[in-house]
């Protein structure tokens, strides 16, 4: 029984033991932090002392690109620092804080400009941003796609949450589409969707939640790596929004997910319960390819970097597969609310699944 | 001149209020993505150090070899700088991998150098940010070196995302 998601019950569903933390010299993660959201060095020490009891952690980020400036605490750099030190515990954590330091400076791009100027940065990023994909020039994602190319030739993995609108909507003159959103459509980057207690007062299996971002890019093609996992769910998926919702030959997300409803969270040294978003699960994830990470540094093992390839050549082994419920779509007489639907295997709510950390850790240390 | 993203949508999100124009002399900093190259190379490359089937899997590159494979041509530099310093543009620094260049300019200057531009400021809170209210272009000199111009149309990503992080009540009713 428990009243609501905290380190404990999320070591406790993905099977992580009390030993299982870092202890790798080389190893580091990060996260990154846009318009004006703070982390305080306070709430994290509060949130450790108060739900991360039982296994080995830090309290501190060990280092801080960019200017943390006074003001109050975000909730969202609170979530993401508190969480992927959970998860990811004991590894040292990074934050890129990114207000921006002229008013005509694009904080998401200039994070991107850091990341093309340090030679040692962390493994593993994880971001909770994105903006819809018909926002922005096809010109500007194809050349953030570079970079995150350029991120995974360097060993990086990135993470991106898929969004808190389910399939979204673009309501249209005639008929409305779904609305994918980028970075989470990428084909170079991890995506990370959102799932559920089916019990939500027990450590249960997991249900779709139904703000999990998910379905397909209207701009970036189908990458190799995911055409036979995004087949199958279109073959036999037993029930589909029409065709003219999505495009079906787009690159499909998310890759995987996790926990994404009823955390805790202290922010300006407050607890708050109820805190939900793929913002939630994408640290917790961040966090978990940590730990592998540093399991791999021990063996000698260079780091996963760009994880897709790989993730999908397991076929799931090592993750739990979502295979209920659905996420948002357009609230519409055609599709009533409904976007897509889990399915076994891969599906474009919650991907290949939540991460089962022993049997994952197996799959990748090879 | 020509329009680099024709497709980027001009809009103010609700939660930024308009706050006048920007004057002539004020300064801002804007970031311009020069064309990389070997960008195919790149990406078989990514392929197969992230493939575990490949034999090259794992076999990360440096930074410095990163930048060694996409740095812009001199062509592409040569073309860029001659186009800011034409306006008179000296204060810029790039990145290790030379493929950004963020330079400061009056905003006079940078209505200018990228013809259809009209700078405003915007606030939100505490916060404030000059953007150009319409479309811009360059000098078909410089069009095929350059990706975008960073900080003239975009406003920063994700408050959609933040605001929907709370989830209350009101949001489980809705569901």
């Amino acid at each position: 029984f428990h009243l609501g998601v905290t380190p404990s019950t999320i070591r406790a569903r993905y099977n992580l033991t009390a030993s299982d933390t870092g202890h790798a010299a080389n190893n580091s993660q990060a996260v990154a932090q846009f318009l004006e959201q703070y982390y305080h060095p306070a709430d994290l020490a509060e949130f450790m002392s108060i739900f991360a009891r039982g296994f080995n952690h830090m309290t501190e980020v060990e280092r801080v690109v960019g200017t943390q400036e006074e003001g109050k605490a975000g909730l969202e750099a609170s979530l993401d620092v508190e969480y992927i030190m959970s998860t990811g515990a004991n590894i040292s954590t990074w934050v890129f804080t990114n207000p921006g330091r002229h008013e005509t400076q694009e904080p998401f791009l200039q994070w991107m400009l850091l990341l093309s100027n340090m030679s040692a940065v962390p493994w593993v990023h994880t971001i909770s941003y994105g903006d819809d994909e018909d926002s922005l020039s096809t010109a500007y994602m194809n050349r953030i796609n570079v970079e995150f190319m350029k991120a995974g030739l360097r060993g990086i993995s990135m993470l991106f949450a898929s969004g808190d609108s389910g399939a979204g909507c673009l309501h249209l003159a005639k008929e409305n589409v779904f609305r994918p959103s980028f970075p989470a459509s990428s084909p170079y980057v991890t995506t990370v969707g959102g799932t559920t207690f089916k019990n939500p007062f027990k450590v249960t299996y997991e249900v779709t939640h139904y703000i999990s971002g998910g379905g397909f890019s209207n701009v970036f093609a189908m990458p190799d790596y995911q055409v036979d996992a995004v087949s199958a769910y279109l073959k036999g998926a037993q029930s589909l929004p029409p065709q003219s919702y999505f495009n079906h030959s787009g690159r499909a997300y998310p890759d995987m997910a996790a926990l994404s409803d009823n955390y805790w969270v202290v922010t300006n040294l407050v607890p708050i319960p109820w805190i939900s978003g793929t913002s939630a699960s994408t640290p917790v994830v961040g966090g978990i390819l940590s730990l592998i990470n540093d399991q791999r540094f021990l063996k000698g093992l260079p780091s996963l970097g760009f994880l897709n390839p790989r993730l999908y050549k397991l076929k799931g082994t090592g993750l739990f597969d979502v295979t209920e419920e659905c996420h948002l779509g357009c609230l519409d007489e055609k599709v009533e609310g409904q976007g897509f639907c889990a399915a076994s295997s891969w599906d474009p709510v919650t991907g290949w699944g939540t991460p089962n950390y022993p049997a994952l850790l197996a799959a990748l240390i090879q | 001149g020509k329009h680099l993203e024709l497709d980027q949508a001009v809009f103010v999100p609700e939660d930024w209020l308009h706050a006048g124009r920007v004057a002539p002399r004020e300064e801002m900093e804007l970031t311009f993505a020069l064309k990389q190259q070997n960008v195919d190379r790149l990406q078989n490359l990514l392929q197969l150090v992230s493939d575990p089937d490949s034999q090259q899997y794992g076999k990360f590159m440096t930074l410095e070899e990163v930048a060694s494979l996409v740095r812009p041509s001199q062509l592409t530099e040569k073309a860029v700088w001659t186009w800011l310093k034409g306006h008179g543009i000296q204060n810029c620094h790039t990145v290790l991998t030379r493929d950004f260049l963020q330079c400061t300019m009056t905003a006079q200057v940078a209505e200018t150098l990228l013809p259809g531009t009209e700078f405003h400021r915007y606030k939100k809170g505490d916060q404030t940010l000059m953007r150009s209210s319409s479309q811009y272009s360059v000098h078909e000199d410089v069009s095929d070196h350059l990706d975008f111009v960073g900080g003239v149309l975009r406003f920063p990503m994700g408050s959609k995302e933040i605001g929907k992080a709370w989830t209350g009540p009101g949001q489980s009713e809705k569901a």
